[in-house]
């Protein structure tokens, strides 16, 4: 089963 | 003083049916070079990067850095109000807290204005690293959609798997397994029928189909969507919008449990 990331675990807050 | 004018209301329609099902509001932040727009879906998923240069614009002015918080909805009533042809104007004054948007008919004859009240949005804006892509894929835009929307029968993810050879859509669930597989064109007599790719390496990545859906609603915008794809990274779904700017949707992929 996978699951959904969400897109804040990649980009960083500016 | 901010005043932005566009040819054909059109545009502006499209541009806000490719996002207004993502986001309820949204911030555009005008300066000098244009307009731009960057915020996430509710569930945190996605993210929409909206750009609108200045020169692509009829006529642009804008005096001071302004950030217009808008809710999309609203928006989206009174563009209804416009015919396709009509010029549209947007205009606010510095520090206004509404915005208005004009519509005039080619002929001139007719002219309505609409004011809207602006949002304080306190929308946080991500940074998104440069990112050197292990597949890039240029592909009809409506062929894009058309496999979006069939794959999403049958599963709530597709995987996409792109190798040399080509791209490969797939889904699988109770009603059985899709495959659609897609090879780089040879000789195209028709820039926007391509299928274009360039890899450095094979990447097979699982995405939600709501969100690609969603995301395929700028297909009015332009004839070709460009994939980006990496291991472990946000997708990139590039719709170009010729000679104004473009529009970027970012997906998380799905992980391993």
């Amino acid at each position: 089963k996978k699951l959904q990331s969400s897109i804040r675990n990649y980009f960083t807050a500016k | 003083m901010f005043e932005a004018r566009l040819g054909q209301a059109t545009i502006l329609k499209k541009i806000l049916d490719a996002i207004k099902d993502l986001l309820n509001e949204g911030t555009f932040d005008c300066s000098d070079s244009g307009i731009q727009l960057q915020a996430m879906d509710n569930s945190h998923v996605s993210l929409v990067s909206l750009t609108l240069r200045s020169d692509g614009f009829d006529k642009f002015r804008c005096d001071r850095n302004l950030s217009m918080g808008m809710n999309l909805g609203s928006m989206a009533k009174i563009l209804k109000c416009a015919n396709n042809e009509d010029n549209v104007t947007i205009k606010a004054q510095d520090n206004a807290d509404t915005v208005t948007i004009m519509f005039e008919s080619a002929n001139q004859e007719k002219v309505s204005d609409y004011g809207m009240k602006l949002m304080n949005l306190d929308q946080e804006h991500l940074g998104i690293p440069e990112t050197d892509y292990s597949c890039v894929v240029r592909m009809p835009a409506m062929e894009f959609a058309r496999i979006c929307r069939d794959l999403a029968q049958f599963s709530e993810s597709v995987v996409i798997c792109c190798t040399k050879e080509g791209v490969k859509f797939s889904a699988s669930g109770d009603v059985g397994t899709a495959n659609i597989k897609l090879a780089q064109t040879g000789n195209v007599d028709k820039e926007e029928e391509a299928v274009i790719i360039e890899m450095q390496e094979p990447v097979t990545l699982t995405f939600a189909c709501r969100y690609l859906n969603a995301f395929t609603k700028a297909t009015p915008l332009s004839t070709q969507v460009q994939l980006s794809m990496c291991a472990d990274v946000p997708l990139v779904v590039e719709y170009r919008i010729n000679e104004l700017g473009h529009i970027r949707y970012y997906l998380a992929p799905k992980i391993e449990d």
